[in-house]
């Protein structure tokens, strides 16, 4: 009754930045923030 | 340089296929547990990042249908506009019908992004109006034996990374499961006692919170807690970053995370990153509200290295060591 779902691991973007040299004010200025994406949600 | 999309992006990682339809129409989705919603894009959004992703067609399927209900979430920098409608989704073989989910029409800051939609494996919001989460519904149609999922994370980059819907299996992990109770039902939060390196505790220290978040890659905690642990390891700040000697790895002490009283270390190979020649600190800040209680979220870092179920018959989470 165990269904297993294969995932493929992608580059984040922030590897990605890193590798740019582009992650200037990344973490300050788009946070991930919890209750934002707790309070996304409720939008449906 | 293309800039701002990138920057608007969470961190993840982790993606799968599904299909959505009669005859089933395939998406690559991330499976978040740190939100609750399934939604893709639509054949009808005119947005340059729906051009680039697989959308749904709902002229196709012989299962859809739609309401007038809007689907309009927004993440930092990013937004999606749409419908909430309902058609019959596949996971593998675990099949949802009229399973209800976002169908965007209007996206924005999803261009660069390596995957269509995203499938949420939260709990439930108490606000949604009629969106039950696909996991909830394959529950109430007995799709699933056990109303339990689980997380095997590879280090590999490209497979062996898996999934797992009705039950555990055993290959995937050593010794026992520890179980800890989700500190508030309603999302996956559990409280961990303390994060101590060298025997001292460095955040945490009268208990705290953490959202295991498949969604996330990195640690993420409060500004002065992670600048505590940042100095202990003497990272060094460069441009927003923190980095390290990469010759000092293998002398840097791993953070432990106490949880229920039994100790998940996370050695230094696992919160410092090597690319291009640099080592980073994978600790990064996640900015608190005020009067808000500590919490962190344990993203990828950790669940790489900690094999992850999540109960929701009993509303708690099992970790063991990950093989």
């Amino acid at each position: 009754c165990m269904v297993i779902i294969p995932l493929r691991q992608m580059k984040t973007m922030r590897e990605t930045l890193r590798e740019r040299n582009l992650l200037t004010n990344f973490s300050e200025e788009h946070p991930y923030n919890l209750s934002q994406k707790a309070a996304n949600d409720q939008n449906i | 340089i293309y800039h701002h999309p990138l920057r608007s992006y969470k961190d993840f990682s982790y993606i799968g296929n599904i299909n959505i339809g009669t005859p089933p129409q395939e998406f690559q989705v991330l499976f978040d547990t740190g939100s609750s919603s399934l939604w893709v894009p639509s054949i009808y959004c005119q947005s340059s990042s729906c051009y680039k992703h697989n959308s749904f067609v709902p002229c196709n399927s012989s299962t859809f249908k739609a309401t007038n209900k809007i689907f309009d979430t927004n993440y930092t920098a990013t937004s999606i506009k749409g419908y909430l409608v309902y058609d019959t989704v596949r996971i593998g073989n675990l099949v949802s019908v009229a399973q209800p989910f976002g169908l965007s029409l209007k996206e924005f800051g999803f261009d660069d992004v390596p995957f269509d939609g995203i499938l949420g494996l939260g709990y439930p919001r108490r606000t949604v109006t009629g969106a039950n989460p696909i996991f909830d519904n394959l529950w109430k149609q007995g799709v699933i034996s056990e109303p339990v999922f689980a997380f095997y994370l590879s280090s590999q980059k490209e497979n062996g990374s898996v999934v797992m819907f009705g039950g555990v299996n055993r290959a995937y992990y050593k010794g026992e499961l520890n179980w800890v109770p989700v500190s508030q039902v309603g999302s996956w939060h559990i409280n961990i006692d303390s994060i101590s390196m060298n025997g001292t505790v460095v955040a945490c220290k009268r208990g705290c919170q953490a959202l295991l978040d498949t969604g996330t890659a990195f640690l993420r905690g409060p500004r002065g807690s992670v600048s505590k642990i940042q100095k202990l390891i003497h990272a060094r700040p460069i441009d927003r970053e923190h980095v390290v000697s990469c010759q000092a790895i293998g002398t840097l002490p791993p953070a432990v995370f106490t949880i229920n009283g039994i100790d998940y270390p996370v050695p230094a190979q696992a919160y410092i990153q090597s690319l291009s020649g640099y080592c980073f600190s994978n600790f990064l800040v996640r900015p608190q509200r005020v009067n808000e209680s500590e919490t962190w979220i344990l993203g990828e870092v950790f669940l790489r290295l900690y094999f992850s179920v999540f109960d929701r018959g009993n509303n708690r989470i099992g970790l063991a060591p990950a093989v």
